[in-house]
């Protein structure tokens, strides 16, 4: 998938890391010390949704191509969103002062594309 | 060309161009919400008074080969931040409680661990282990030989004034360390019975006195060798997710 460096408008996806001591959270997050709240965001012109690699797997972009080249195109209507996302361990208190350590899966946004 | 608000992410990505300022405030509001939400809380956690350090290096330490860096903080190999690949389909949580007391257990040999918490719901406990530190009073008599007692751990089933169960173990020591109790069947029972998850246990010893063996129970001016129980659960929902074929 594209990183949004500013360069086009096209579906990319845009990092974003949130310090936990900026934002007061580093008393009761033990570990890790950020998170990256990455989001997706973007165009999907036909052209794009219809791509392997910028699609958001290879069965929408078969299904795109079919679209595009079939008898009667049909307008697309595309989305930018997620296509791999991986998962976060996290150490923290809970209200008993218990240490939680949590693996949360799908946490973390890896790369977008085209739906 | 798909038009402009056909779907979510594309009309924010636009409003969010022009005002970036107010709109990067709510994002992080919004990223701040979707942590909570993932880890069932419906808020942040409230610490008045931290967990004293040497306890919890000392538990993380037995958990993880945890190591402590320069600046204080844990570092457990897998949570410095970067991303996991995402073979963790389920959800798995341990959850480390430490011994506490109270005007409720005046006993030398009791204690209890509160397991409850709002963000530990709905968790069906794979194995619960309690550690307890053990110490070796010098030994009158200069014989070098394992120290043998036998350990019991009651553990009483939820709500007040319900039956006792025993755990028995035969501990040989040959110096001051940490041993294992398995307590999987009772945190299971108080996971169970839901509200309130407080474990009361009561830790007695045959043969410490004359084997000259201190099970450390809770001890204000020792941290270090604070019992904690470990809890290994899993989200109790994961067995009726379909999985990926």
């Amino acid at each position: 998938g594209l990183e949004c460096d500013g360069s086009s408008d096209l579906c990319c996806r845009q990092q974003f890391y949130i310090d936990f001591r900026l934002i007061g959270w580093n008393d009761w997050i033990i570990a890790p010390s950020g998170y990256f709240g990455n989001y997706c965001e973007g165009d999907c012109p036909p052209y794009m949704a219809g791509v392997p690699g910028s699609a958001s797997s290879f069965h929408t972009a078969v299904v795109n191509q079919y679209r595009m080249r079939g008898k009667s195109p049909v307008s697309m209507n595309s989305c930018c969103i997620p296509t791999k996302l991986s998962t976060m361990s996290m150490l923290y208190f809970d209200d008993e002062y218990n240490i939680v350590k949590r693996d949360v899966p799908n946490m973390i946004v890896d790369e977008c594309g085209c739906a | 060309e798909a038009p402009r608000g056909a779907c979510a992410s594309c009309a924010a990505a636009r409003s969010e161009d022009a005002e970036s300022g107010r709109v990067d405030g709510d994002l992080l509001e919004a990223v701040k919400r979707h942590i909570l939400t993932r880890l069932q809380l419906r808020e942040r956690p409230n610490i008045t008074h931290p967990v004293p350090k040497a306890a919890m290096v000392t538990a993380l330490r037995k958990l993880h080969a945890g190591k402590l860096r320069e600046d204080g903080r844990v570092e457990i190999p897998d949570l410095d931040g970067h991303p996991m690949s995402n073979e963790v389909l389920e959800e798995s949580s341990e959850i480390i409680s430490f011994a506490e007391k109270d005007d409720l257990v005046t006993s030398k040999s009791s204690l209890f661990f509160l397991i409850s918490s709002e963000g530990n719901q709905n968790l069906r406990v794979i194995q619960a282990t309690l550690w307890l530190y053990f110490k070796l009073l010098p030994s009158p008599t200069e014989e070098r030989g394992k120290r043998k007692v036998t350990t019991k751990v009651y553990y009483q089933e939820p709500g007040l004034g319900s039956k006792w169960n025993l755990v028995e173990k035969r501990v040989e020591l040959r110096r001051s360390g940490w041993h294992t109790f398995t307590l999987t069947e009772a945190v299971r029972l108080v996971f169970e019975k839901g509200g309130d998850r407080r474990q009361n246990l009561d830790v007695r010893c045959d043969g410490c006195e004359a084997e000259g063996v201190v099970p450390v129970l809770l001890n204000l001016n020792d941290d270090s060798h604070r019992p904690f129980l470990v809890v290994r659960a899993r989200q109790a929902d994961a067995k009726h997710r379909i999985r990926k074929r």
